[in-house]
C-alpha cells in the first residue's frame, strides 16, 4: 500500500540550502514542488487509510450505538485513539500510524458480532476520505463536491500535538443547494457553525489557479462553513456537517451567514 | 486684632484652596469632554471586532487596524505594505555593483504602498503612523484632516470568527481574523503577481506599526528555539560600518520575533511594559527599523541576476505552467500577533508557536451509511 518513503526523500533532498531559500534555478523548483507533491500525495493516503480505518473500527460497539461517529478520547474509541497515540508517540512516526491503522481493522474483524446482537451496524464500506491542499484558498474537491450535491460530509481532524486543543476548523463548500447548515462533534452534539463567505482576493486566486492549471481536479467553494473543534492530545475526532433545507432550515438551524458591511 | 489676622489668612489660604480645587475639576471636565470629544469621533469611524478575548479597532476612514486590546494588554497597531526597490546592480556609488537577487537584499529605497514618494528608512524617515497621525509612535490618535483611505475595509462578524478584509491594492490584501476562543489575531496576508510594468524589482513587505517604546532592539527565534535579542546597527562580536541601513539589519525569522518595552540586555522587562509577537508559518526575513516597529519580508521579485551563481533573475514569469504568459507567483500565508504584559508573554507565544507549527491534520469525506441506517 501507499507509505511514507518517498515524502521523507523528498523532504531529505529539500535539506538543501537551495530548497530552502530559493537560491535554485527555475527548473530545479519546478523539481523540488514535483517531487513534494508525490510524496505528499502518498503519505496524505497513508493517514487517511489509517483515519478511516480508526473511524470504521470506532463504530462496531461503539457509543450511542455507535451511529453517529466515534467518540474521540472517550467510548470504546479509546483504546484505537489512545492507540493511535501511542504508535504517534513512537520513532517510526507515520510507519506506526500505518501498524496502528492495520491493528485497528484487524481489532475491527474481530469485534463484529456476527449474531448481530452486539451494540452498533458495522459500516459496510471505506469511507473514501481525503485530503486537500488549496484549503487557503476555499478549495477542496471532496467537500465542494457533497455540499454541490446539498449532501452531507464527515469532516476527520486529527491533533499532532501533545495536549488538547481547541481549534477552528474552516471547510471550503458551495452555496448552490443551500445555505443552511448543522454541524454536529463527535458526541453528537449541536456545534455553532458560521457560514463565511470568500473574500474577493480569494476569488480572484481560484480564477488564476482554475487558468493556470487548467486541468486540476480541484473545485472551488464559494463560502467556508467555521466550526471550533475540541481535539484530544495526540488523538482524533470527527464531526458531521449537514445541510438543512425547508422547515429545518426555517426552524433556525445553528449556522449564521456571518454579516458582512463594508 | 491678632484672632483677626489669623482668621483672614486661614479664609484665604482657604480661598485658595477652593481655586485650586476649581482649577483642578474644570481641568478634569476638560479633559472628560475631549475625551468624549475624541471617543465621539472614535466611535463614528471605527469598526470593532471584538471576539471577548480580544478587540480590535478600525478606522474607517483610512480603512487602517487602528488599535489591539486584549490579554491584559493594549497597543496602537497598524498593519501596512510596503516595498523596496531592488536595486539592479548597475550603479556603482548607488549600490556599489550589487544587485538584488536571488541571494542578495541591496533595496534602493523604500516606498508605503499608498505613497506614491519615497517613504526610505533613512533618518528622518516618517512612518505612515507618524504621517497619520503626528508625533513619535502613538502620538495624537486624530486623523489629519484630508488623509485619504489606505485601505478598502469590509468586516464580516459571526459566531465563531470575525474577519477585518483590507484591500491595500488588487495585489496586496490583508484579512485580519478573530476566532473564538483564541487570543491570537491572524493576519492572513496575499501578495502577488507582484507588478513590474514600472520596470522595477520589489521586494514587499509587512510593517507592523505600534506605539511600543522598544528602542533599538527587538528579538527573533533562532530555529524555532531560543530567541536572540537583536540591536539595530549591531554586532555583539565585532565593529560594525553599516553600510545597508535595511537589509544590514535583516535577519532570519523560522518562527517567531517580538518586541519589548524597555526590555533590557536580559530581556527581563520592567513593570507594565508590554511585548508585541509577530509569528510566522514559515522562513521569512524580519527588521525592527524603528522603535515599536516590525516588518517582515513577504514575496520578491527581482528584474536581474545578481551574479552569485543561480544566473537568473528571481522573476516567476518563467515559472513553467501550462502557458507561458503567467502573470507571476501569488504568495499568501499568515501571521500570528500577540499582544501581552511582558512578563508573562513567553507561554502564549511559545504554545501558539507549537500550534502554527503544527496544525490539525484534516481529512473530509461523506456521512458514513450504515446497513439498515435510516440516514
Amino acid at each position: 500500500g501507499p507509505n511514507t518513503e518517498s515524502l521523507e526523500e523528498a523532504v531529505s533532498l529539500l535539506q538543501h540550502h537551495d530548497g530552502i531559500t530559493g537560491t535554485a534555478k527555475q527548473h530545479v523548483v519546478n523539481d523540488y514542488h514535483r517531487r513534494v507533491h508525490a510524496g505528499l500525495k502518498e503519505a496524505q493516503a497513508v493517514v487517511a487509510s489509517a483515519l478511516e480505518r480508526l473511524i470504521r473500527g470506532a463504530t462496531v460497539g461503539g457509543t450511542a450505538g455507535g451511529t453517529t461517529g466515534p467518540a474521540a478520547g472517550g467510548g470504546s474509541a479509546a483504546p484505537a485513539a489512545r492507540r493511535l497515540a501511542m504508535a504517534q508517540e513512537g520513532p517510526a512516526g507515520l510507519h506506526a500510524v500505518q501498524h496502528a491503522g492495520r491493528e485497528a481493522a484487524a481489532e475491527q474483524e474481530e469485534r463484529v458480532d456476527p449474531t448481530g446482537s452486539g451494540g452498533g451496524n458495522p459500516i459496510d464500506s471505506p469511507i473514501p476520505l481525503e485530503s486537500c491542499d488549496w484549503l487557503n484558498i476555499t478549495a477542496c474537491n471532496a467537500t465542494v463536491h457533497l455540499s454541490s450535491r446539498g449532501q452531507g460530509m464527515l469532516v476527520a481532524a486529527y491533533n499532532p500535538l501533545a495536549w488538547s486543543r481547541e481549534t477552528v476548523v474552516r471547510v471550503p463548500v458551495s452555496t448552490a443547494v443551500t445555505c443552511m447548515w448543522k454541524a454536529s462533534g463527535p458526541e453528537g452534539e449541536d456545534l455553532p457553525v458560521q457560514l463565511l463567505p470568500v473574500p474577493n482576493t480569494t476569488l480572484a486566486l481560484q480564477q488564476l489557479m482554475a487558468a493556470v492549471n487548467a486541468t486540476c481536479p480541484t473545485t472551488f467553494g464559494d463560502a467556508e462553513l467555521a466550526f471550533v473543534a475540541q481535539l484530544p492530545p495526540l488523538g482524533y475526532a470527527t464531526f458531521f456537517l449537514e445541510p438543512q433545507s425547508g422547515a429545518a432550515a426555517r426552524a433556525g438551524s445553528s449556522s449564521d451567514d456571518g454579516s458582512s458591511r463594508e | 486684632q491678632k484672632q483677626e489676622a489669623g482668621q483672614s489668612a486661614t479664609q484665604a489660604a482657604d480661598a485658595r484652596e477652593a481655586a485650586a480645587e476649581a482649577a483642578e475639576v474644570a481641568a478634569e471636565e476638560e479633559e472628560v469632554q475631549q475625551g468624549w470629544l475624541e471617543n465621539e469621533e472614535k466611535n463614528e469611524h471605527t469598526a470593532v471586532l471584538d471576539s471577548g478575548l480580544v478587540r480590535l479597532e478600525f478606522d474607517t476612514r483610512t480603512g487602517l487596524l487602528r488599535s489591539v486590546h486584549g490579554g491584559g494588554a493594549s497597543a496602537r497597531l497598524a498593519p501596512t505594505f510596503a516595498w523596496y526597490n531592488s536595486s539592479d546592480g548597475l550603479d556603482s556609488d548607488e549600490n556599489r555593483g550589487q544587485g538584488s537577487g536571488a541571494y542578495v537584499f541591496r533595496p534602493n529605497g523604500r516606498y508605503d504602498l499608498s505613497a506614491t514618494h519615497e517613504t526610505s528608512a533613512a533618518p528622518g524617515w516618517r512612518s505612515l503612523w507618524e504621517r497619520l497621525w503626528g508625533g513619535g509612535g502613538g502620538g495624537g490618535g486624530r486623523v489629519p484632516a484630508g488623509a485619504g483611505p489606505v485601505a478598502r475595509l469590509e468586516i464580516v462578524e459571526g459566531v465563531n470568527v470575525w474577519e477585518a478584509r483590507q484591500t491595500f491594492a488588487d495585489w496586496a490584501t490583508l484579512v485580519t481574523r478573530l476566532h473564538r476562543g483564541q487570543a491570537a489575531v491572524e493576519v492572513e496576508w496575499t501578495v502577488g503577481p507582484i507588478p513590474i510594468d514600472d520596470g522595477l524589482g520589489k521586494e514587499v513587505v509587512l510593517v507592523y506599526d505600534s506605539d511600543l517604546g522598544s528602542g533599538a532592539q527587538f528579538w527573533s527565534d533562532s530555529n524555532g528555539r531560543e530567541m536572540l535579542r537583536r540591536v539595530r546597527d549591531f554586532r555583539p562580536t565585532w565593529e560594525l560600518n553599516q553600510t545597508e541601513p535595511a537589509a544590514g539589519n535583516y535577519y532570519p525569522l523560522t518562527a517567531a520575533m517580538y518586541l519589548l518595552e524597555g526590555g533590557d540586555a536580559g530581556g527581563a522587562a520592567a513593570e507594565g511594559a508590554r511585548q508585541l509577537a509577530v509569528l510566522t508559518d514559515r522562513a521569512q526575513g524580519g527588521a525592527s527599523l524603528r522603535s515599536g516597529q516590525m516588518e517582515v519580508m513577504l514575496h520578491r521579485r527581482t528584474l536581474r541576476d545578481d551574479l552569485r551563481g543561480v544566473d537568473e533573475a528571481l522573476n516567476e514569469t518563467a515559472c513553467g505552467c501550462r502557458n507561458c504568459d503567467c502573470p507571476g507567483l501569488v504568495a499568501r500565508g499568515r501571521h500570528w500577533l500577540l499582544l501581552a504584559p511582558a512578563r508573562e508573554a513567553a507561554r502564549p507565544r511559545r504554545t501558539a508557536q507549537q500550534e502554527l507549527n503544527d496544525p490539525p491534520v484534516l481529512a473530509f469525506g461523506p456521512i458514513p451509511r450504515q446497513i439498515g441506517a435510516s440516514s
